[in-house]
């Protein structure tokens, strides 16, 4: 079951029932009305269930940290969040960080253009830590692909359509329906 | 801010490697 499950990343539980009586948390002298309750009660009642996480083995965890290294030194997220997802408490916790850092990278991805300023710093975050990962000399050919388009998904701005332009330069200017447009205002006028 | 959490999870994940390594 350990290998099947080290090969599937999938976690190892093992289910034992523990005999109330035999645990230790009753007294070995019950008296005659708890003896009672317990006939009454049905005899599932009478088992604790517990539930035992089996350790990673040493390679298995090297293994899954190795790939969640590699994951976040190409930006791939997601799997390094689901890796590491497959780990233990500690490795859990980074999961969680994962997905902190996917969750503010696809927010300031999919703000609009009046709104990108409100992830500055995540934009910024984003592009320093690509210049720092350029610079490396094992940083194959497919990664720098990656991170050019991530640079670009990061920088993207919308094109205003040329209907739009039109419509922005043809808007009436405020206050040209009125009839006094154009005209000269008495000093009266202009004080109020 | 989103720099110092990336460099904090990338660092943390190498000292476990290292730490298992040893």
């Amino acid at each position: 079951a350990k290998s099947w499950c080290a090969m599937q990343a999938a976690p190892l539980f093992l289910v034992s029932f523990v005999d109330e009586e035999s645990s230790g948390n009753r007294s070995s002298w019950p008296d005659r009305k708890e003896n009672q309750r317990q006939q009454e009660q049905p005899r599932a009642s009478q088992h604790e269930i517990q539930l035992h996480r089996f350790a990673m083995g040493r390679e298995s965890e090297k293994a899954l940290l190795e790939t969640a290294s590699s994951c976040l030194d190409n930006f791939e997220l997601l799997s390094a969040m689901r890796v590491l997802a497959a780990g233990d408490a500690d490795m859990r916790s980074l999961s969680e960080d994962c997905e902190c850092l996917r969750n503010g990278y696809l927010r300031a991805y999919n703000a609009k253009n009046t709104e990108k300023d409100l992830h500055i710093e995540t934009i910024l975050g984003v592009l320093e830590m690509v210049k720092e990962l350029w610079s490396s000399q094992s940083l194959g050919a497919d990664t720098r692909v990656r991170l050019a388009v991530m640079v670009g998904e990061m920088l993207k701005h919308s094109p205003v359509s040329k209907k739009k332009v039109d419509a922005i330069l043809n808007r009436p200017l405020l206050g040209s329906q009125s009839q006094r447009f154009g005209k000269r205002a008495s000093h009266k006028c202009l004080s109020s | 801010s989103w720099k110092s959490t990336y460099q904090k999870t990338r660092r943390k994940i190498r000292n476990k490697l290292s730490a298992l390594s040893s």
